[in-house]
């Protein structure tokens, strides 16, 4: 479920930009960026066995890697290249993914049927960055 | 259910998931946590916050992920770590707790409460004998390092005033299936009126009884003062009943193998 925080509002690659038209805002709107994913164990029902946390923002990528990219979309050289060539033969070449680009893990701490205590780190759980791939 | 903004600053249901599909989509998100199926802990499992391994792991759980990106490790070596035996105390040298940093490479950190109850006919031997159920621990994982925790109260037995020595033994098959012998695990001596958790290198028992559960018949304890043998209760040893946040317990710390990422993923 996504939630809207206070802390949201620096979430989105797109955020604390000077969009000068009209035109630029609506297309960074629709550009590869970071949106927030809230993963609710609690709203699972899941409180009895998982100890903490309650949840954990999860995010995802979300967004075209359209024609221009650039700083903001984090994209590869790679994906400039397939941009390009996807202008020229749309019908052949797709444009690169809007993808995670950095990964972080979490830590969940939880019961087993034995109620032994268990503490897991789960690696690349949460999407830190997105960019185009 | 899925939820959206709707532009004013309120996130609204707009679908609510059928129970097929939610079964379906809880059931993806144990798989990749690593589990088959829903732990189902006992009913009272919520109140065990209280006992000491729950404790421990919830403190443990709270410094690591304090500053998530930045975590102190000395702080955890410092809180979590045994630390050096003073010289003179140790009965074995084993380092190999105080200079790992096993508490950061591991990927599970797992505890486990005695479970030795009505298995031994004499409350001598129930006092002694610790158990810990470990066929939980999934398939493929390394053991970095393992310690039993034992706490000992200051004694208050005016006849001892020497040092307690404490042996852990790993119980371990004799040539007769009904017979055990004792395999010393580690050892700790500390004063009569000492009082804290002892910490003792469990690894290798740890190690066997992961890749053997069979072979788990748990651990025997000694308590040694001069040349004569301690009830645990004579050495201040908190056994099977104490308070609950002295309770005995196993930490055991795993890393998952290198290949098979730290869950096995079911065929769908």
């Amino acid at each position: 479920a996504p939630r809207r925080r206070q802390e949201s509002s620096n979430v989105a690659a797109t955020d604390n930009y000077e969009w000068t038209t009209y035109y630029e805002y609506k297309s960074a709107q629709r550009s590869c960026q970071r949106r927030e994913l809230y993963v609710s164990f609690k709203d699972l029902g899941w409180e009895d066995w998982i100890i903490a946390p309650d949840g954990y923002s999860a995010f995802y990528c979300y967004g075209e890697c359209a024609f221009p990219l650039n700083a903001r979309m984090n994209a590869s050289n790679h994906a400039i290249v397939q941009t390009l060539v996807n202008l020229m033969k749309p019908d052949s070449v797709p444009k690169p993914c809007c993808v995670p680009t950095k990964l972080s893990a979490i830590q969940v701490l939880y019961y087993d049927k034995n109620s032994n205590v268990i503490l897991k780190k789960y690696r690349n759980m949460i999407v830190k960055a997105c960019g185009c791939h | 259910g899925f939820y959206s903004d709707n532009g004013v600053d309120q996130t609204i249901m707009y679908r609510s998931m059928p129970k097929q599909e939610r079964n379906e989509m809880q059931q993806e998100i144990l798989s990749l946590l690593g589990l088959h199926h829903r732990p189902n802990p006992a009913s009272h499992a919520a109140n065990l916050t209280s006992y000491s391994a729950p404790r421990y792991m919830i403190d443990l759980y709270e410094t690591l992920t304090g500053d998530e990106e930045d975590v102190n490790l000395e702080t955890v070596k410092r809180r979590y770590l045994p630390q050096p035996r003073e010289r003179g105390e140790l009965a074995q040298d084993y380092t190999f707790l105080t200079s790992s940093y096993f508490v950061q490479d591991a990927d599970m950190i797992m505890s486990f409460v005695n479970q030795v109850k009505h298995e031994y006919p004499l409350r001598h031997d129930r006092d002694r004998i610790f158990r810990f159920d470990m066929s939980e621990v999934p398939l493929g994982e390394t053991v970095l390092g393992a310690e039993l925790r034992i706490y000992k109260n200051s004694s208050l037995d005016g006849h001892i005033e020497n040092n307690i020595t404490v042996n852990v033994y790993q119980l371990v098959p004799g040539i007769d299936p009904e017979d055990r012998q004792l395999v010393l695990a580690d050892s700790y001596t500390v004063s009569h009126d000492h009082a804290g958790w002892l910490t003792f290198n469990v690894t290798q028992a740890t190690q066997d009884w992961t890749s053997d559960a069979f072979a788990n018949y748990g651990f025997y304890i000694q308590a040694i003062c001069g040349h004569k043998s301690l009830e645990m209760h004579e050495a201040s040893l908190v056994t099977r009943y104490g308070p609950e946040g002295k309770l005995p317990f196993m930490v055991a710390f795993f890393a998952a193998a290198a290949q098979s990422q730290s869950h096995v993923r079911r065929k769908r």
